[in-house]
């Protein structure tokens, strides 16, 4: 998937 | 979460103290640049904001809240502790030229219009590029004390290994984030110089000098 957050990495 | 991400994280975090402890041990931050470390508090900050809208774990929260933490300590140290041992003339890169285009680019190519994610997507781009000034205060002098090489091996290394993280990740779980995955490119591109230098040089026992 190439989409918008909620963005689980650091 | 896979061994790439994990060890990703590690030697971010490895980075982080290394720097925090060698200006707090030596009571100097000579030989750092101050600009950069204002642009990663300013990326830690951008990015985190999420803490208030998103749980997704609590090694995800705790992780962001120390690195954020350390950050603004950095910069605390840099600024006003130890001040005095602050090399603001060699310090010299313009971060205009940083974030201005950084800031247009976020607006331009991000996943979604809002708020939040721009603010996200700004993040990615500036961490990309937020060692130049650092780079660029190393080649001015020629040189960087050996503790502050390890630094920079630990920070440059860590977003190599996220590659490795988002090859992983798209083979096993079909997920990719292609302004990440380019950001990540970038940002460890411009550290390959410094890799070479790090293990020619610095692994050798030698300290870190450019010729003149």
């Amino acid at each position: 998937a190439d989409e918008a957050g909620p963005h689980d990495e650091l | 979460m896979n061994v790439f991400r994990l060890t990703g994280d590690l030697s971010h975090l490895a980075a982080i103290i290394i720097l925090l402890l060698k200006i707090w041990k030596s009571r100097s931050c000579a030989g750092i640049s101050g600009k950069s470390q204002i642009l990663f508090a300013i990326v830690f900050t951008t990015r985190y904001l999420d803490l208030l809208t998103s749980f997704i774990s609590l090694y995800n929260t705790s992780m962001k809240l120390i690195y954020v933490g350390c950050a603004y300590a950095t910069v605390y140290l840099i600024y006003v502790k130890f001040r005095a041992t602050y090399d603001g003339n060699h310090d010299s890169f313009r971060v205009e030229f940083l974030i201005v285009p950084v800031g247009g680019l976020a607006v331009l190519i991000n996943h979604s219009f809002a708020p939040l994610e721009i603010l996200w997507t700004f993040s990615i781009y500036l961490e990309s590029v937020a060692i130049l000034p650092q780079l660029f205060m190393i080649s001015k002098t020629g040189e960087a004390e050996t503790i502050t090489t390890h630094y920079l091996f630990c920070l440059g290394l860590y977003r190599a290994l996220y590659l490795f993280n988002w090859v992983w990740r798209f083979y096993f779980e079909g997920f990719f984030d292609m302004i990440a995955i380019v950001a990540g490119l970038v940002q460890t591109v411009l550290y390959c110089d410094f890799f070479y230098l790090y293990v020619t040089k610095v692994l050798k026992g030698k300290k870190l000098s450019l010729p003149a």
